[in-house]
């Protein structure tokens, strides 16, 4: 067979037995969408490829190109050269200013700014590669892991009794050898016509409705299709059309849209960012966290040195549910779920001894 | 009080109200410095958070209360060291509802039975064995080791604002199965070996 699947007494998890990713979520209420969810990435922005002095390299070759420039950065670079002047302008015209000035705008702490404004990400995966995948199916807890790199994997869980659907990823470090910084999204290509609209939340409250390419109180002018269509999402996201309405929970707050291949049915989440340049907007120093590296003497960096960058862990809970229900009902649940969870405290084994009344 | 155990905690959080920690905006030692702040502020809270345990479960000041902030990337110290003997877990339900949800304790055996401390009954539990446990190799600095099994099993009803004690005890034999069936996709190339 071309699949396997986990399950439990609520959904049904399709896997593409060739590719190690998801394809299709069913519950048991009748929900059912096919799901294509992986792992990309956005090149941020950086003015010094624009116009950096190559020397005699040629870039259609790489010959004579100094070894930092990786392919990438060539590639980028022959394609900047390629545009006329209006084109550059149109292509990097700040919004704010609207003139020039704009183009040298670097992706950094407070810009998302993808390389080129319709940049498609690319896939972490590298096509070529495929995931290792482990599977494990339990009777309370089914779960597949997916290696995808030495430096993302994921976790797709899903609980006895809940529809639910966890994915629970682990990035990090953010490999910048090739000298470009990524910007990297989780994405979920769902077959929901949801034709360009869908909805985030405000603050952790009530969703507001957002459609590509647009603003409800203004004329917008779109200058960057895709960083101009993300919206902060702090609790949840969701596109739904008369049929199923997919809705993704974060653990934290992330950029979020709604692009994908055809604009429709797809969400996308920002889950880490490593630039090299910084955003002039006061920072000054690029997005890119790394480790400190020991000796920690006594719990201080005592001559502690920048080691690799970071690696953070969340999670993304996928609830899928009929728009037919009560607004939102399962949504706001596994939110609820989501940002308080039942801590737990540890002790040794204690009885209670009613004679003397203690433990 | 302006000295109180929660002083340094609400000066950090209230110092992470600027943007900048929000959203990052900040040099990485500044960023650094908000999460050592929480961090100390956290770690001068505990002992109050674990006297406020011992009395809310009626425990007593003689039993030692301890917290997992890393078990989401499977480091538990107790119960590590609990390992053997077996453990008591506090499950606490922040909510003001009555909640039934999976609760994920990092363990370092794959043979745990669970059991409901009011009712002595044995409560569905699975131990599911730890794929990542190095982190891509980033594992916090200082922490102890991570755990390589997770015990999943499920708090049922817990009260709003309430605990419910259960009992982890290291089970000898396999009286059901823990972990039912683990297999690798191996996938190479364009084809797929499937290895039960």
């Amino acid at each position: 067979a071309d699949e396997f699947t986990i399950k439990n007494d609520k959904v049904t998890l399709t896997f593409n037995e060739n590719t190690g990713k998801l394809t299709r979520v069913s519950t048991v209420s009748g929900v059912d969408a096919a799901v294509n969810q992986g792992f990309y990435y956005y090149t941020g922005f950086d003015s010094g490829l624009v116009d950096m002095d190559l020397g005699d390299c040629d870039p259609a070759t790489g010959k004579g190109c100094p070894k930092q420039y990786s392919a990438e950065v060539l590639a980028h670079h022959k394609w900047m050269q390629s545009l006329t002047p209006q084109q550059m302008h149109n292509d990097m015209a700040d919004r704010h200013h609207g003139d020039a000035s704009g183009s040298s705008q670097n992706s950094g702490a407070y810009i998302f700014r993808p390389q080129e404004a319709s940049q498609k990400p690319k896939d972490v995966a590298f096509a070529g590669s495929i995931p290792e995948v482990i599977v494990h199916e339990g009777f309370l807890v089914s779960e597949v892991v997916q290696h995808w790199t030495p430096w993302l994997n994921q976790t797709i869980r899903i609980y006895s009794g809940s529809a639910d659907v966890d994915f629970e990823w682990t990035i990090g470090s953010i490999p910048i050898e090739d000298g470009v910084g990524k910007e990297i999204i989780s994405r979920f290509d769902t077959d929901v016509v949801s034709s360009g609209v869908f909805y985030t939340d405000s603050n952790g409250r009530e969703f507001q409705q957002r459609k590509q390419n647009y603003r409800p109180t203004w004329d917008l002018r779109v200058y960057q299709p895709v960083s101009g269509n993300y919206y902060p999402v702090n609790s949840a996201v969701y596109v739904e059309d008369t049929n199923k309405r997919v809705s993704l929970l974060t653990d934290r707050s992330q950029g979020g849209s709604s692009l994908g291949k055809t604009g429709s049915g797809s969400i996308e989440l920002m889950v880490a960012r490593r630039l090299l340049v910084d955003d002039s907007r006061g920072v000054g120093e690029p997005l890119n966290e790394t480790v400190w590296v020991s000796p920690y003497v006594g719990g201080e960096c005592d001559g502690c040195r920048y080691g690799p960058g970071i690696t953070s862990r969340g999670t993304h809970r996928m609830v899928l549910e009929s728009p037919k229900k009560d607004g939102l009902s399962a949504t706001r649940a596994g939110a609820e779920a989501m940002f308080s969870p039942m801590e737990f405290f540890v002790t040794e084994h204690t009885e209670y001894d009613a004679a003397t009344g203690s433990w | 009080g302006s000295d109180g155990p929660l002083r340094a905690l609400e000066e950090a959080s209230s110092l992470a109200q600027h943007h900048d920690a929000v959203s990052g905006t900040s040099k990485q030692h500044v960023a650094e410095d908000y999460a050592m702040r929480l961090a100390r502020g956290h770690a001068l809270a505990s002992p109050m958070v674990t006297e406020a345990v011992q009395i809310l479960t009626g425990l007593g000041p003689e039993v030692d209360v301890f917290e997992c902030p890393l078990a989401n990337v499977s480091v538990c110290a107790p119960t590590t060291a609990l390992a053997d003997k077996g453990f008591d877990v506090f499950v606490y339900n922040p909510l003001a509802q009555s909640r039934t949800s999976m609760v994920q304790v990092p363990v370092s055996h794959a043979t745990y039975k669970v059991l409901d401390a009011a009712t002595g009954d044995e409560v569905p539990a699975e131990v599911v064995r730890n794929q990542m446990p190095d982190m891509n190799g980033a594992l916090p600095h200082g922490a102890s080791a991570p755990q390589l099994w997770t015990l999943f099993f499920q708090a049922q009803h817990v009260g709003p604002l309430g605990f419910r004690k259960y009992t982890i005890v290291k089970s000898t034999t396999q009286e059901t199965p823990r972990t039912m069936t683990t297999r690798k996709l191996k996938t190479v190339g364009g084809g797929v070996r499937r290895r039960m």
